[in-house]
């Protein structure tokens, strides 16, 4: 199942916003 | 320990398997985590989606791991 350039581009940018709250979470202690 | 309790572990670790680039569907994860309730299913993915565990992919109803790749 290949996806679609759209597709791939909001997969990176969910994948980054998540790796930012994950980075704020951990700077908060939690 | 990550701190996270073991209903938000089994999710977790269940995502993490999946290798597919759109990642699991949350029907999926309902056929594998045949105890858990969709409404537990639903509560788990938000919690673990809001600390960044996990992330929506092609629509709200698929999740991958960050920690992947």
């Amino acid at each position: 199942s290949s996806l679609t350039q759209e597709q791939q581009r909001k997969i990176e940018e969910n994948r980054q916003k998540a790796l930012a709250r994950r980075a704020e979470r951990l700077a908060q202690g939690k | 320990n990550n701190g996270l309790n073991p209903n938000q572990n089994q999710v977790l670790c269940l995502i993490k398997s999946c290798p597919e680039p759109q990642g699991i569907s949350i029907q999926e994860l309902k056929q594998r985590l045949s105890g858990m309730s969709m409404t537990i299913i639903r509560q788990v993915v938000d919690f673990l989606s809001n600390e960044g565990h996990i992330f929506s992919t092609i629509d709200e109803d698929h999740f991958r791991s960050t920690d992947q790749e």
